[in-house]
């Protein structure tokens, strides 16, 4: 009985399988965001250049975020032959606890918007990449500098400022923020997620 | 970002296109590294200030996008 679906191939090598298509989903609030046309164009070429079919909104409001995003999964699904890989890069205003600000200021919750893929089929054991950068608060982080050194590692060498966040290995055992009941049995809906926020929580995003 | 877009994206594009065959999340990790590195002056703040990127990941395999 294999509850989870297939198992990975054994061996530290094992990769996934990159063959089918790509898709990646690019939504930017530009409006009030000096310079964010530059990550959309230097993305967006990124993304061409790895094979990704992309699909650019520039401006959604908080409802278009969610209506944009169910319209990928809506196509991935659709889509006739296999679709290995997805990339959604999310770029606007943001808050603490997951929120993200539309074009038209109004909120939505990413742990909302990254459901939608969970339950893609298409993507059912492929890798679904999320890029986020939006702030997550107002913290600004000052770092930890040489005065958190012993005196002889400052005497002997100054290091630079490090982020107060920095080098943390956090991991769980179960996905934070979700029902402990675990996956329906045949689907894996938290795996094969790679999440990058800019910031860590409660923190500015530069 | 006014000028040359955040510091986050532009180094993540920098990063995977010097190397785009290395598994994603040790180039995340390399992101990390140049971004926590950066010292920046953000809006209404004269003092420098530090990012740190956040990953999760629940990924079962290596992935290399190239």
């Amino acid at each position: 009985v294999e509850p989870w679906g297939p198992e990975p191939e054994p061996g530290p090598s094992a990769q996934y399988d990159l063959s089918g298509a790509r898709a990646a989903l690019l939504l930017a609030v530009t409006q009030g965001r000096p310079g964010a046309q530059h990550d959309v164009e230097a993305l967006g070429s990124l993304c061409q250049a790895l094979g990704f079919e992309t699909t650019l909104r520039t401006d959604p409001t908080a409802q278009a975020f969610q209506e944009e995003m169910a319209q990928f999964r809506k196509q991935l699904d659709a889509h006739r032959g296999p679709v290995s890989c997805a990339l959604v890069a999310l770029m606007a205003h943001g808050g603490p606890q997951g929120k993200l600000l539309g074009a038209d200021g109004q909120e939505r919750q990413l742990e909302v918007l990254v459901q939608e893929l969970s339950h893609c089929g298409a993507l059912r054991g492929c890798p679904k990449i999320f890029l986020f950068q939006a702030c997550r608060g107002g913290h600004r982080d000052a770092g930890m500098g040489p005065a958190a050194l012993p005196w002889f590692r400052r005497w002997l060498r100054a290091p630079p400022a490090t982020p107060s966040q920095a080098d943390v290995l956090h991991v769980c055992t179960d996905v934070q923020g979700r029902s402990s009941r675990g996956p329906t049995p045949g689907s894996l809906n938290q795996a094969d997620v790679l999440m990058v926020y800019a910031a860590a929580e409660g923190c500015v995003a530069y | 970002r006014d000028e040359k877009g955040s510091d986050f994206i532009q180094t993540l594009v920098e990063v995977l296109r010097a190397d785009p065959k290395a598994d994603l999340l040790e180039l995340m990790t390399e992101v990390n590294r140049q971004v926590c590195e950066l010292d920046v002056l953000g809006p209404d703040c004269d003092e420098r200030r530090k990012a740190c990127l956040e990953i999760h990941s629940s990924l079962r395999r290596r992935l290399c996008l190239q």
